[in-house]
């Protein structure tokens, strides 16, 4: 790990523990995130157009489970994010999935305006919601954050600084820790949102933007992320009453996610 | 949470 102080200044380094040591730069750290992006999902599945509601959100569930088990693996390889408490790393993931789910599904669309890019071999446009009771609320808000993103012409970088936030910053308003383990988890959680954040401003930084251009961009990415959290929870529900109406057989990890968000909002 | 337990313990690939 790259030391973050001159070596100049070596023995100070000794006192403040690995913590000091392992503290990236934020070039370092954006090269870590970068590496982690999952792989492009192919569904490869025979899809019987026009699809019905059950065949639709059968595919769109399939899609969710591939994704969620890469959205895992993804998550170990942010720096720091394995060493939080195991608790700590459930309820981060239980809160954020379908966030993440569709912050890259926005990434994956925001040069189609009017297409959500699902994936390579599942594209839908629009109007292909309309088979499905509910869900075009939900894609017309998809679609809507993805051309804001077009607007402000997002880079990858900051899409994947972006994501690594939303993973780090969805419990912040949950319990508050009790535990020595609970605070020292969440100590280093914060220590962790503020290396990405960091981030984030070096990539804004690099844009030639003016200082204040740059404040701009930081807050209008940022609010983004209440969107995000918007439709997440419009799309919770919904796939919520499609599994109850038995519209769609949910099962394994995707049934596991939802169940501890729905315990956790009921 | 057996499943996601799983995911996070396993050793990455």
């Amino acid at each position: 790990l790259h030391l973050e102080a001159p070596l100049s200044s070596l023995p100070s380094l000794r006192q403040h523990g690995r913590e000091r040591r392992s503290a990236m730069t934020p070039e370092q750290f954006i090269c870590h995130i970068m590496e982690a992006e999952p792989p492009e999902i192919y569904l490869m599945e025979d899809m019987k157009k026009p699809f019905t509601e059950s065949s639709m959100m059968m595919t769109l569930t399939h899609l969710a489970d591939k994704e969620l088990v890469l959205m895992i693996s993804w998550a170990k390889k942010i720096p720091g994010f394995v060493d939080l408490s195991l608790a700590d790393q459930i309820h981060l993931l239980k809160c954020c999935w379908l966030e993440i789910l569709m912050l890259g599904l926005m990434w994956r669309s925001v040069d189609h305006p009017g297409k959500l890019i699902f994936s390579p071999d599942f594209k839908l446009n629009r109007d292909e919601g309309l088979c499905v009771e509910g869900i075009m609320e939900i894609f017309d808000m998809l679609l809507a954050a993805t051309s804001r993103f077009r607007e402000l012409k997002l880079q990858r970088e900051e899409y994947v600084c972006l994501k690594a936030m939303i993973l780090l910053n969805s419990n912040m308003c949950t319990s508050s820790p009790e535990t020595a383990e609970e605070v020292e988890s969440r100590n280093k959680l914060l220590r962790l949102l503020d290396s990405v954040i960091d981030a984030l401003v070096w990539v804004i930084s690099k844009m030639g933007l003016s200082s204040q251009q740059q404040t701009l961009r930081l807050g209008h990415l940022t609010m983004l992320l209440s969107h995000i959290r918007h439709v997440s929870n419009k799309g919770m529900d919904h796939l919520s009453t499609m599994k109850r109406k038995n519209v769609v057989l949910v099962y394994d990890l995707l049934l596991e996610m939802l169940d501890t968000n729905t315990s956790g909002s009921s | 949470h057996t499943k996601l337990l799983q995911l996070l313990t396993t050793k990455s690939e």
